[in-house]
C-alpha cells in the first residue's frame, strides 16, 4: 500500500524555501505561494503530488511558451541576424558554437561574426567553435573595430545568400556606460547594412545568477532592445530562477538553454522542464 | 536604502508607544529581506539574523533615540566580523609560492592568473597553463602573458594538466621563479571526474595556496558550490570577481560563513591591474546597499 503524502502546515513553508533557494526572489515566490494557496482552497486537493503539479502549471504560466527556434520556416528574414550579448563569462561564445551547429543540422547555412575584438584569444576561441560546427566565420584582427566586423559580416551574408548570421560580442558589465555605447554603435552599423537587423538580440544569463540578473536584463533591454534570454550552465545545481523574474518583470522570453560545454549541449526552452526544476 | 526603510519602520512603531522586543524582530525581518535581495543564501541570512537579534533586543536599542541607526550598526558590525574574521593576506613565504586557482566556468580564473602575476611581478612569477579543455584557453594566457611580460609555461598538444603543472614547477624551481600560478579549467562542483582531477593536482603539486574564484553576482547556489569545492580541496582563500558591476555580492557572506575561509582579493575589472586586497567593511556596506 502506497500512501500519498499529504499537504500539511509545513509544506508551503518548505516549498517557499525551495523557491527562494532557486533564485526566484521574494516577490515572485510570495506571488506563487499565494496562487498555490488559492488553488488549494478552490480545488480542494490535499496531496503533495497535486501541489507540485499545480506549482509546475503556475511556473509555466509565468514563463510562456516554447519556440521552434531552429526551424527555417519561422525565420523572420534572410539572412536571420542574431546578436548575442551579455556580461563577462556567461557563455556567449560557447553558445554561439552550439547554435551554429543546431542551425546547420536543421538545414540552414550559418555565418558567424567575430565581433569580440577585445578579449585575449576571443577570436581564436570562436574560430575553433566555427570549425567544430562546420560554419564560416568573418573576423578582423584583434583590437580592430567590432562594428566593422559586423558590417563586413552583414554584406558577406547577403552576397553569399546565407540563412543565418550570429554575432558574438565582447562580454561587458551592464554598468559600464562606455561599453554599452560601443554595443549600441555595433547595433547602428548593423542596421546600416540591414535595416531590420538584428532580428533577435539574445541576452545570455548564467543559470547561477542571483538578483543581479534582473538588473542586467533591465539595462540590456532598455539599451539594446534585447528580445530574449538564453540561460547557460543549467547543467549545474542552480535552477535559473532569475529568468522567471526577468520574464515576469520585463516580458523577455526564455528562448534557449545551455546544458554543458559540448557542441550538442543546447536545447530549446521547454517551460515544463524548466518548471520541474523547481519541484522538490 | 535599508537604513531609510528601517528608519521609516521605527518611526511608525515609535508612534505606537515604547519599543518592544517584538518591534525589533519586525524590523529585523526587513534586514533579512534586504540580505535575500543581496543574494545572501536564505539559510545563512536566517542564522545571521537570529544572532543579530540577540544583540539587537537590548536596552540601548529599545531606549535609543534612533533605533534604526542602532540596528544597522549592529548588523554592519556583525557582517564585518564574519567577512573579516579570517582575514589574511596572501604572503609569499615559500620558494616558489605555488598558487592554484579553481572555480566554476567563466568565474574569472584565467584573467586572475594574469592579475596575480602582475600583483607579484617583482617576485618573478610564472603562470602554468593547465586548462587543456577550453578552446584557445592556452592562447588566452599566452596573449595575457605577453601583455604584461610574464612567462607562461605551456605544452602544446598536451592533454595532461598534471604533467604540465609538474613540468612548470620543475621549471620554476630550476629557473628561480618566486611564484607559480596554476590556471585550471572551469568546472562544475558536481562533475566527479573534473573534481577528482583537481584533487589529484593538489596531491601531486602540493600548492601552498589554493584560491577559489567566485563571480560576485552568483545567487543562492553559492553555498552548494563553495562547500563542495572546500570539502574536496580545503582551499586557503577566496577571490571575488566582477565587483566593478552592481551585484550586491551577498555570496561573499554565504561563502565566508559556510567555508570559514578568508576572502583574500577582489577583482574589479578586466585589466591586469584590476586586483585589490579585500576590505570586509566595504563589502558589508555593499551587501547592505
Ligand atoms: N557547464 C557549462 N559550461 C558552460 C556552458 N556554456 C558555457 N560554458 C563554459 O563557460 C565558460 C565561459 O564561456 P564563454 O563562451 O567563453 O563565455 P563568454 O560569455 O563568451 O565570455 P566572455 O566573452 O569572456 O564574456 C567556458 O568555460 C565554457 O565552456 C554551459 O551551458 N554549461
Ligand atoms: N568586468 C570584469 N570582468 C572580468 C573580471 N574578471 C574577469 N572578467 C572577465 O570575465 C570573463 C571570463 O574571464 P576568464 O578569466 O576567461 O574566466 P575563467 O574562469 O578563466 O573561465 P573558464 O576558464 O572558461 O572557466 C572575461 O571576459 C574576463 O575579461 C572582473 O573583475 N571584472
Ligand atoms: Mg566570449
Ligand atoms: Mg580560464
Amino acid at each position: 500500500i502506497v500512501t500519498k503524502k499529504k499537504i500539511d502546515n509545513d509544506t508551503l513553508e518548505d516549498l517557499e524555501e525551495v523557491l527562494i533557494a532557486s533564485d526566484l526572489g521574494t516577490e515572485p515566490t510570495n506571488e506563487i505561494i499565494s496562487k498555490l494557496k488559492e488553488r488549494i482552497k478552490k480545488e480542494g486537493f490535499i496531496e503533495i503530488d497535486d501541489l507540485y503539479e499545480t506549482l509546475s502549471e503556475v511556473v509555466c504560466d509565468y514563463v510562456g511558451e516554447e519556440r521552434d527556434f531552429f526551424n527555417k520556416d519561422t525565420f523572420p528574414a534572410k539572412p536571420f541576424v542574431i546578436m548575442i550579448i551579455g556580461i563577462n563569462g556567461v557563455g556567449k561564445t560557447t553558445t554561439i558554437g552550439k547554435m551554429a551547429h543546431r542551425f546547420r543540422a536543421a538545414g540552414s547555412s550559418v555565418l558567424i561574426a567575430a565581433a569580440d575584438t577585445f578579449r585575449a584569444a576571443a577570436i581564436e576561441q570562436l574560430e575553433i567553435w566555427a570549425e567544430r560546427a562546420g560554419v564560416d566565420i568573418v573576423k578582423h584582427k584583434s583590437g580592430s573595430d567590432p562594428a566593422a566586423v559586423v558590417f563586413d559580416a552583414m554584406n558577406a551574408a547577403r552576397s553569399r545568400n546565407m540563412d543565418v548570421v550570429i554575432i558574438d560580442t565582447a562580454g561587458r558589465l551592464h554598468t559600464k556606460t562606455n561599453l554599452i555605447e560601443e554595443l549600441k554603435k555595433i547595433n547602428r552599423i548593423c542596421k546600416r547594412a540591414i535595416p531590420e537587423a538584428p532580428h533577435e538580440t539574445l541576452l545570455v544569463i548564467d543559470a547561477i545568477t542571483g538578483q543581479n540578473g534582473l538588473s542586467q536584463a533591465k539595462v540590456f533591454k532598455e539599451t539594446m532592445d534585447a528580445s530574449g534570454i538564453i540561460i547557460a550552465k543549467l547543467d549545474g545545481t542552480a535552477k535559473g530562477g532569475i529568468a522567471l523574474s526577468i520574464k515576469r518583470q520585463l516580458d523577455l522570453p526564455i528562448v534557449l538553454i545551455g546544458t554543458g560545454e559540448g557542441l550538442d549541449d543546447l536545447r530549446e526552452f521547454v517551460p515544463k522542464d524548466y518548471a520541474m526544476g523547481f519541484v522538490p | 536604502s535599508l537604513s531609510e526603510r528601517l528608519n521609516d519602520i521605527f518611526k511608525r512603531l515609535r508612534g505606537q508607544g515604547k519599543l518592544t522586543e517584538a518591534n525589533i524582530k519586525d524590523a529585523l525581518r526587513e534586514v533579512r529581506l534586504a540580505l535575500l535581495e543581496a543574494d545572501v543564501n536564505f539559510k545563512v541570512a536566517k542564522d545571521f539574523i537570529n544572532e543579530v537579534q540577540e544583540k539587537a533586543i537590548g536596552e540601548e536599542v529599545l531606549k535609543s533615540l534612533s533605533p534604526g541607526q542602532q540596528v544597522i550598526k549592529i548588523v554592519f558590525d556583525e557582517l564585518v566580523k564574519i567577512l573579516g574574521q579570517h582575514t589574511s593576506l596572501l604572503e609569499i613565504k615559500n620558494k616558489p609560492e605555488i598558487i592554484m586557482l579553481c572555480g566554476l566556468q567563466g568565474s574569472g580564473k584565467t584573467t586572475l592568473a594574469a592579475k596575480l602575476a602582475h600583483f607579484f611581478r617583482r617576485r618573478k612569477p610564472l603562470i602554468a597553463a593547465c586548462d587543456v579543455y577550453r578552446p584557445a584557453a592556452i592562447e588566452q594566457l599566452k596573449v595575457l602573458g605577453k601583455q604584461i611580460q610574464i612567462d607562461v609555461y605551456s605544452i602544446d598538444n598536451c592533454k595532461d594538466p598534471i604533467l604540465i603543472s609538474k613540468e612548470a614547477l620543475q621549471a620554476a624551481e630550476e629557473e628561480d621563479y618566486g611564484v607559480l600560478i596554476i590556471d585550471t579549467a572551469g568546472r562544475l562542483h558536481i562533475d566527479e571526474e573534473m573534481m577528482n582531477e583537481l584533487e589529484n593536482l593538489k596531491a601531486i603539486i602540493k600548492p601552498t595556496e589554493i584560491l577559489f574564484v567566485i563571480d560576485s553576482m552568483i545567487g543562492q547556489d553559492a553555498v552548494n558550490v563553495a562547500s563542495e569545492f572546500n570539502n574536496r580541496l580545503e582551499f586557503s582563500g577566496i577571490v571575488l570577481t566582477k565587483l566593478d558591476g552592481d551585484a550586491r555580492g551577498g555570496a561573499a557572506l554565504s561563502v565566508s560563513r559556510i567555508t570559514g575561509k578568508p576572502i583574500k582579493f577582489v577583482s574589479i575589472g578586466e585589466k591586469p591591474k584590476d586586483l585589490e586586497i579585500f576590505h570586509p567593511d566595504r563589502m558589508a556596506q555593499r551587501i547592505l546597499g
